[in-house]
């Protein structure tokens, strides 16, 4: 069943943060946007995947998993000294800061799946070998960072795709 | 400003899969949907954060980076089969499933940034010890993945810290 792509989106001017290694309990990730919060941050696209291999670390064992987000340009070095003042309340290993990262998104309806859409969206930027940094989705809507200097591309490249005009 | 929250979702029937040390470059995301879809697996929500720390490891190094994604209960034996008979032309280290979790989202008008209604959400969820495994949004929706035994608590701490009828 071919999904119907309703539109397909791009908003170019996105700074990227990652945090590595933040602790899977309770209360990190609140730690991570209260004080972005209280600075008025932009924040738009969060993806965080989940931490894995507890098991292995032995029973009660704390995992770690690292967190995406994006903040809108003009934020990001306040965001950057935010998170820095409260690292002792997160807790996080790396902080990486990434200035031109472009998110992409195809909106579709009656996506009874998203391995559909996924594939052929995903299938068609790597052959342009435009790397997909993070991925994050609802129910309609598939979001992907990239490197601003693919963002015109990749449009181009999924406006055909789909048969929308670019 | 205060968020207006505008509804509260729980799917609890899904099921987690996350693939860890992914190589971050084209074409390994589509290599992961591609067989899920061709095997018609149900795919919800997808939350990949960005490999960072790759400048450490030298130029043209490739990072890795972890891929979380739920599909139908009825559909985890399957989409486990479909990942490991891919496995090599995917490339990833661990694949561990979840059979019980569930997807909590709540959704916002006029949220001009996530970081208000995520710390709020992520503290209320916090203080009643309940982890947050994964985190995936769209511009009007924050979405989480919890353990199926804390779902109905979550439901009832958002819908009591929003007003909302639980
Ligand atoms: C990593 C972070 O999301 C953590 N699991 C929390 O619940 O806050
Ligand atoms: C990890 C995976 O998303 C990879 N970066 C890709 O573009 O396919």
């Amino acid at each position: 069943e071919k999904e119907k792509i309703r539109g397909i989106s791009c908003a170019e001017k996105e700074a990227k943060i990652t945090l590595t290694r933040l602790q899977d309990k309770p209360g990190v990730a609140a730690a991570v946007f209260a004080p972005l919060a209280k600075a008025g941050v932009i924040v738009d696209m969060i993806a965080q995947s989940a931490a894995a291999g507890k098991a292995a670390a032995g029973a009660g064992a704390i995992g770690a998993t690292d967190l995406t987000f994006t903040v809108a340009r003009q934020d990001l070095a306040r965001a950057k000294r935010c998170l820095e003042e409260a690292r002792a309340q997160i807790g996080y290993e790396g902080l990486f800061c990434e200035e031109s990262a472009a998110k992409l998104s195809v909106v579709g309806i009656a996506m009874r799946s998203q391995a559909g859409v996924a594939s052929v969206m995903f299938r068609a930027l790597a052959e342009a070998k435009i790397n997909i940094h993070a991925i994050s989705t609802s129910e309609i809507k598939i979001s992907i960072l990239i490197e601003s200097r693919h963002a015109k591309k990749a449009l181009r490249i999924l406006h055909q795709l789909y048969g929308l005009d670019g």
